[in-house]
């Protein structure tokens, strides 16, 4: 089983990267479960069949707190996709991570991972703080492989080193960090020093996934844009990716080794 | 007392802003404190004495649990501004905001704030999550008049529009929405869409603040550029911000009005 963790800083493009290496996974016959972890909740969204604005986790439970079954959160989407959104609590209530934490409870609870004969499980996770609830997908028996999404922006860089930093403290669990997945924010990107940073952290940068008209296409169409355009330069990036996940071997993958704060400065 | 908090997303231009109002204050003559609230903890730095890297209140608090006097916590900056920092602990362990909350506690068990004899007091406070520590600033006898920083960026406006969710939630201890500052990122942003989403809000922008290269200079001499280049048109902007900042009276502001999250997808 493959266990995905898509880390970054917000809107650096974790959304666009997982739901396309979901829908990529899928569509090469995997059974795979997507989590939407970011208290955003517009993950898993992009992966149902029209259902528009799907209840997030928290939502659910704040009517029946109980649960026996999975209906009305693990949800059937596109390509066979099993989906669900953590959601998050009203800004200035409560953990942050709140939403996440309770999510991974629930899978946990009713043995979803261990039962349910999923190929794929990737969770989709907000990283400008890894704290609480957004570093439960580290622990024990949910994310095996992280993978960092990164942009030129100084402030993606500062995340991806913070969350790099988090990989150290649940290396026990046999958490890795895969490497960075590049989403270039301008077309005329230094790629070397993206690079040169995977480089210093004992990592590197898997795929450069360049930025893509089509994407913001597909977005419009309610898919990705693996299905919608299979041979656009992104979804071919995201093929190329996929089978690079794969073929990791998580016991081979050395520790990062993040920088101190200063250098940021 | 001017109680001030700039909330906004990481990278946004919180430290710029914050920093350059509080050296504007001290200009004309205020006792100010600056207190930084990110766990980037590179914003108190920015106002003290060529010092460097200032020691944060939670690494001060690892060596001294229980300390009797504010020495190594508050330092005496330029333009006599006292600045302390708080820190973050190291990801992945315990709440991104305890640096924070811990800081707050150690003003309020000090009475920092009520003895020391501040005109004002400024936070600079990451507000990616409004949550844990980072809400702090809000409770009674913090922060009073709440600043956010946006750009024309989805993500930045997506944080400005929690923020003044969380203004709801603390509004009974008399906080408010002062209005929104816009920090371009790119010089042809438009800014007609900026005041239409604070309109959106119940607010306004009270100031933009141009992309300024004097200030990438002022950050290299370890000055802010109301210091560095006083007839600037960034400095000039600030100048104009902290009379705006202080003729507003926090019992007419009316309340935000945020949108659904559904507005941003
Ligand atoms: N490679 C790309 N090309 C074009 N647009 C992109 C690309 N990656 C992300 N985007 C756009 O940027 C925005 C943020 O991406 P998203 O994946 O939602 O970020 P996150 O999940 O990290 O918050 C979305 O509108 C998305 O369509
Ligand atoms: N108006 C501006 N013009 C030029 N550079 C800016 C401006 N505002 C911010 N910056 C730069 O952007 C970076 C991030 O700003 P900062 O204030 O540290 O953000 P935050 O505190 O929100 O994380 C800094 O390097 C800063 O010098
Ligand atoms: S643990 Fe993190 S997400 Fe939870 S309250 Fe603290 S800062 Fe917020
Ligand atoms: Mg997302
Ligand atoms: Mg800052």
């Amino acid at each position: 089983m493959e266990r995905i963790a898509i880390y970054g800083k917000g809107g650096v493009g974790k959304s666009v990267v997982a739901t396309n290496l979901s829908a990529r996974f899928a569509q090469l016959g995997r059974k795979v479960l997507h989590v939407g972890c970011d208290p955003k909740h517009d993950s898993a969204v992009r992966l149902t069949n029209g259902e528009g604005n799907i209840l997030t986790v928290l939502e659910v439970l704040a009517d029946d707190p109980n649960p026996t079954s999975t209906d009305g959160i693990l949800h059937e989407g596109r390509l066979g996709i099993h989906c669900c959104e953590a959601g998050g609590p009203e800004p200035g209530l409560g953990c942050g991570g709140r939403g996440v934490a309770r999510t991974l409870e629930f899978l946990d609870e009713m043995n979803v991972i261990g039962s349910g004969g999923y190929e794929v499980v990737m969770f989709d996770v907000l990283g400008d703080v890894v704290c609480g609830g957004f570093a439960a997908p580290l622990r024990q028996g949910f994310a095996e492989k992280v993978f960092i999404v990164i942009s030129e922006e100084p402030m993606a860089l500062f995340a991806a080193n913070n969350i790099s930093k988090a990989i150290h403290v649940y290396h026990p669990n046999g958490v890795v960090l895969g490497g960075f997945v590049a989403s270039l924010k301008s077309p005329d990107a230094d790629r070397s020093v993206l690079d040169r940073f995977a480089a210093a952290l004992s990592t590197r940068v898997l795929a450069f996934i360049p930025r893509d008209p089509l994407i913001t296409c597909a977005e419009r169409a309610r898919k990705t844009v693996v299905e919608y355009a299979p041979d656009s330069a992104s979804s071919k990036a995201f093929a190329a990716l996929a089978d690079e996940i794969a073929s990791i071997d998580p016991a081979s993958v050395p520790l990062p080794t993040p920088l101190g704060d200063e250098a940021f400065f």
